[in-house]
């Protein structure tokens, strides 16, 4: 509201003259530096570029006008969708390439700080101005300017040129903190739109392989995690409407070139992605579960008399980048954790486990779930170190009568239904490629089913396993060995259980998996 | 059961990457050669 | 057992907003170049019509089994691409040369007449993106400083 009077008149004047230039000239790079040349003459004539404040509110007004265009030529009556596209684009590719080239060559050689400047504060600002339109017009919010801006602008960042190629992990940078600040949930109406820009292939090949040492991951798993975090209320429900099968069935493309051509990154990053995916997203799940390291070779589960404990995998220690320990809280029950599983004291320690985990009394949201895995995740963990300290393999027999083993019977028995399954969730997430806590937690959750004190514990642990064992394709190779075991091994008594045979349906489903299994 | 992730467009069993020809999330065709991006010499760009 | 939850108030009104957004969804050309010698659009074919090409279609094999005036058609009007690079490749392969300064494709009709460090002169065939055909050019100069 404060800008200097006239400011608005010359950003017009100066923009309708870029676009006339821009859309007249040839690709020819000498005529195309020829005419930025004299345009940013014009601006220093103008006054635009005498400060950054000026700098700042000139890039402010062209995104309002270029905002404007869009709806103003949408508004057109009789106006093919296709005309009216072009028209936009006309503008918003134009305004990209005054930015792209301003980047370019703003600063001194060899000195990236003033063109990353730049490039956050243009994009902070089309940010800024993105949320504020959404938030004006509501279901009237058009991402179409938007979504064209972000795409064109990285394009030309991207394009072949020393200059940007050595600002490369700025630029991937800059334009992935934005989208995280863009992320669904504080701007639904740009969401497909969204989707479609964290998962355009050069963004992907940028970030996720031309940074180099892996340097984009922590960016992109971010990213991925604002995505879960937005579908998952909408995936709570069982009726999906449209927008979010659309949504949904986009997410999973994306996870399946992840699968495909990053399953090493999805290794480093499920914990957090299983923190934020809700738990009936069974499938989904199981495609960041199923993921292994290229270079490893996988064990048929059915392979006769495998045994897990010998495989030299089994010793490893699988990468987790998702910090889980800072997630018990508060630092007081962290206190008390490390008391317990250091000399099982005090006993009242583990009475009063549920309490930290209850956190309401609606039913379907009663637990911390984030506090659930943590804490799952950091007993078994310390667990496996304890046991490796004395050079032995976790074993079923082994991993018994210790203090973290006492947490998660405790867990088992004490929790009710709803408690329990998102206890023996948090262990089913850790069933992934051979490695140290695939073999721990598969040890641990036999362990529980065999010591289990209750037909309906048992019950509940097989019926976890099955559930992500009966969608579709992928499956963890860690649940597969876990439930061969469990089924195939005497000492567990499977098959005499009452809830095996409690329905034809349900006899005719255990026999059919024990088929595929066997 | 979930959906069946072999109708979504991606070749699953493909050799070379997926993400250079990925056409979207809203797509179930990967690109074509036509619809990709290629540094071609700057004397082809004629038009 | 958690059951479905119902959706919070914060969460009906995203869903508002994405159904909103649902019905103007991000097309393919929103994200594409803007070409004003060639308009793309998508096109609703027949059920018969191949729906999807195999991984073969982007390969230099496939593209030389493409007949001659496809590939012109290729490298004209996908500019750009990996398609147009792809056609140039091939036309190579089949000995055209591409002329930098008409900005056309040539080939030898029969050996040149003269042959330097600097030009060859002889009878070529070329392909004339105007005319759309090709021509056979008599006593053609083509300085190596337009060879590609």
């Amino acid at each position: 509201t404060d800008d200097p009077p006239g400011l608005q008149e010359k950003t017009e004047f100066l923009l309708n003259d870029w676009v006339a230039l821009y859309s007249q000239q040839t690709q020819q790079t000498t005529r195309d530096a020829r005419n930025f040349g004299a345009f940013v003459q014009k601006m220093h004539t103008y006054g635009i570029l005498k400060t950054d404040d000026l700098i700042t509110r000139f890039f402010r007004q062209a995104t309002q006008i270029c905002t404007e265009v869009v709806y103003r030529v949408f508004a057109e009556p009789s106006l093919p969708v296709n005309q009216a596209k072009n028209k936009i684009f006309q503008w918003i590719d134009a305004f990209v390439h005054l930015i792209a080239m301003l980047v370019r060559h703003s600063g001194e050689a060899g000195n990236p700080t003033t063109k990353i400047n730049l490039l956050n504060k243009v994009l902070g600002i089309v940010l800024g101005t993105l949320l504020k339109d959404h938030e004006m017009r509501g279901v009237g919010f058009q991402q179409v300017g938007f979504h064209r801006f972000f795409m064109m602008l990285f394009m030309e960042l991207c394009s072949a040129d020393a200059i940007l190629e050595s600002l490369m992990h700025s630029i991937v940078s800059a334009f992935g903190y934005t989208y995280h600040l863009l992320n669904p949930s504080v701007a639904p109406g740009f969401c497909f739109a969204w989707l479609e820009l964290i998962s355009h292939r050069v963004f992907l090949g940028r970030i996720l392989v031309q940074i180099p040492n892996q340097k984009g991951w922590p960016l992109y798993a971010q990213l991925l995690q604002d995505l879960f975090k937005y579908l998952a209320p909408f995936l709570r429900n069982t009726e999906l409407g449209k927008p979010v099968q659309l949504l949904y069935r986009g997410t999973l493309r994306v996870l399946l070139v992840l699968l495909h051509d990053f399953p090493e990154f999805l290794c480093d990053y499920h914990f957090g992605f299983c923190d934020v995916i809700p738990p009936n997203c069974v499938q989904m799940r199981n495609i960041i579960l199923s993921a292994f390291p290229r270079n490893m070779r996988l064990p048929d589960p059915f392979t006769p008399n495998l045994k897990v404990d010998m495989l030299s995998d089994s010793s490893n220690a699988p990468k987790v980048s998702s910090s889980f320990t800072v997630n018990i809280q508060p630092p007081n029950f962290k206190k008390d954790l490390d008391s317990y599983l250091k000399a099982r004291a005090p006993v009242t320690f583990l009475s009063e486990l549920r309490g930290h985990l209850q956190v309401t009394s609606e039913p379907g949201t009663r637990y911390n779930m984030t506090l659930m895995n943590a804490l799952v995740m950091y007993v078994g963990t310390q667990a496996i170190a304890l046991i490796r300290n004395k050079n032995f393999m976790p074993n079923t027999s082994n991993i018994a009568h210790s203090a973290h083993m006492d947490i998660f019977q405790n867990l088992a028995v004490d929790l009710d239904t709803e408690g329990r399954y998102l206890f023996l969730n948090a262990i089913a997430n850790q069933l992934r490629y051979p490695n140290s806590h695939t073999h721990y937690f598969s040890c641990a959750v036999l362990h529980l089913f065999a010591e289990a004190n209750s037909e309906a514990i048992q019950e509940q642990i097989t019926r976890v396993l099955l559930e992500r064992l009966i969608v579709n394709r992928p499956h963890p190779w860690g649940l597969l060995i876990t439930f061969i075991e469990l089924i195939k091994n005497p000492i567990y008594k499977f098959w005499e259980h009452d809830f095996v045979h409690c329905a034809p349906e349900i006899t005719k489903l255990f026999e059919s998996v024990a088929r595929s299994c066997l | 059961l979930g959906t069946d992730l072999t109708a979504l467009g991606l070749n699953l069993n493909s050799q070379e990457s997926l993400h250079p020809t990925f056409a979207g999330p809203f797509v179930d065709q990967p690109c074509r050669a036509q619809d990709v991006e290629f540094n071609v010499p700057p004397e082809y760009l004629i038009n | 057992p958690l059951g479905p939850t119902p959706l919070q108030k914060e969460h009906q009104v995203q869903f508002q907003m994405m159904e909103a957004a649902f019905y103007h969804l991000p097309q393919p050309v929103d994200t594409e170049k803007l070409q004003t010698y060639f308009h793309r659009s998508p096109v609703q074919t027949p059920a018969h019509f191949p729906q999807s090409q195999l991984p073969i279609y982007d390969t230099v094999e496939f593209y030389q089994r493409l007949s001659t005036e496809t590939l012109f058609f290729v490298f004209y009007y996908m500019e750009g691409s990996k398609a147009q690079y792809l056609a140039a490749k091939a036309l190579k392969k089949q000995s055209w040369r591409f002329h930098t300064k008409y900005m056309m494709w040539f080939q030898r009709h029969e050996e040149p007449k003269i042959i330097n460090d600097d030009y060859e002169q002889g009878t070529y065939i070329y392909f004339d993106y105007e005319k759309w055909s090709q021509r056979k050019k008599e006593g053609f100069t083509f300085e190596y400083k337009y060879l590609e």
